[in-house]
């Protein structure tokens, strides 16, 4: 090796690295044209978040998880169980998932015929008496957390804060640290979010105007009631976009939302466990003017869940209803999950969620209620009425 | 599944419950 080393001579030759260069510059170029060839052809408006959080998240968000929740209910909502198998299947989930057999108005478990109608159990007359306070719970199940909602920030799970008014989809400044500054923004009600929009970073700041929605510009006033579609098509960097279902606007939240004098806002969150029982009712006297449904992604929503991905309520599909009680404004706003990804509203029945052809997360569509009571410009409900429910898949 | 209520109430507004406590439907959880 040594006489080797010593002895060979060296030869130097120029090796063409300019040919090299100018290999892998044509290359990236090609790249970056079929690239933006493909998005070009990419009609559709998918934009899909940019979910940032610990690498369960990464892993959660791979999954289809809305064709999953769809799979799930087509199989728990349309093929039944043989007789005999019934009562064995819905023991072993109420087992399961601590359902308190002793409380359905059915018991008779053969009568389900299959676990989606089992998981939509109603209750005896009686079994839940209606308290005579000012708030009551709308539904069975643990309360995740309350609080003050400090202009226009909510208290999450653990401390990490949302600020409301982002919660309804408002674009963001680039944010700063925690709070992110809320731009003020108005959102078309079909608004197709930046992809930057809903960028799920652990503990920004989000605002009620991302969960109930605010009004968008621009657009004509549609008078609408319930099940009525209007729509104003209009063209936007070369795509076609669809304003749906565009009835009234409520006044930009966070701006025109003045709070009475001597009010505040409150939040509650309450998680319904799967055995709990799942329709939901009025937790006060009021009236629901009108309904956002945000189409989104259908993550678990359960605490553990919840403190990982704490912003989860925003991308969730969910329905926000809008209204008024005795004190001001009131909102109640079921947010579905993998399992229940189906909202049902009994006074409205041309709501139909964790749909395919749903327009992606960041969008919503708005019905006013103004129709159901001319007297009252709203749905009224009274404390305990039933108003709905979440039903599987 | 969550359910969020989001409400205007006067400063009196006083909520009766504990994070993390199980309620059942029509059990009192705020009062004035």
């Amino acid at each position: 090796f040594n006489e080797a080393w010593k002895k060979t001579k060296v030869t130097w030759y120029p090796i063409p690295i300019g040919i090299g260069i100018t290999f892998i510059a044509f290359q990236h170029m090609f790249r970056v044209y079929a690239r933006e060839k493909r998005k070009k052809q990419d009609t559709s408006t998918e934009i899909r978040p940019i979910i940032i959080g610990p690498w369960q998240v990464y892993l959660i968000d791979t999954l289809p998880l809305r064709a999953l929740s769809r799979l799930w209910g087509r199989i728990n909502n349309e093929y039944n169980l043989p007789v005999w198998l019934r009562e064995p299947c819905f023991k072993f989930y109420s087992w399961i998932f601590k359902c308190n057999l002793e409380e359905i108005e059915n018991t008779d478990l053969k009568s389900y015929p299959n676990l989606g109608s089992f998981f939509y159990r109603s209750l005896k007359p009686g079994v839940r008496p209606i308290e005579n306070a000012a708030l009551v719970s709308p539904a069975d199940g643990r309360v995740l957390s309350f609080g003050l909602v400090n202009n226009g920030k909510v208290e999450q799970v653990k401390g990490i804060t949302y600020s409301l008014d982002a919660f309804l989809g408002h674009k963001r400044k680039e944010g700063k640290d925690d709070v992110i500054e809320q731009e003020k923004h108005v959102v078309t009600s079909t608004h197709i979010a930046d992809e930057k929009e809903f960028a799920n970073v652990n503990g920004i700041a989000y605002s009620l105007d991302a969960l109930l929605g605010v009004d968008p510009a621009g657009a004509t006033k549609q008078d609408s009631s319930v099940g009525e579609d209007a729509s104003v098509r209009f063209e936007e960097n070369g795509f076609q976009k669809e304003l749906a279902v565009v009835t009234k606007f409520a006044t930009p939240f966070s701006s025109a939302h003045k709070v009475r004098e001597g009010n505040t806002l409150y939040f509650c969150v309450i998680y319904l466990a799967p055995g709990d029982y799942h329709r939901f009712h009025s937790p006060t006297n009021w009236v629901v003017e009108m309904r956002r449904h945000f189409a989104g992604e259908l993550f678990s929503v359960s605490p553990y869940m919840l403190k990982m991905l704490p912003d989860l309520l925003v991308l969730n599909e969910r329905v926000a209803l809008l209204g008024r009680w005795r004190y001001g404004f009131f909102s109640m706003i079921p947010v579905g999950a993998t399992n229940v990804g189906s909202i049902r509203i009994d006074f409205d029945k041309a709501l139909r969620t964790n749909r395919r052809e749903d327009l992606p997360v960041g969008t919503y569509t708005e019905v006013s209620y103004k129709k159901a009571s001319k007297l009252l410009g709203g749905q009224p409900l009274r404390t305990g009425d039933e108003m709905g429910g979440f039903c599987l898949g | 599944s969550t359910i969020v209520l989001v409400f205007e109430a006067p400063f009196e507004f006083r909520f009766c419950m504990k994070p993390g406590q199980k309620i059942k439907y029509g059990q009192k959880i705020g009062e004035i």
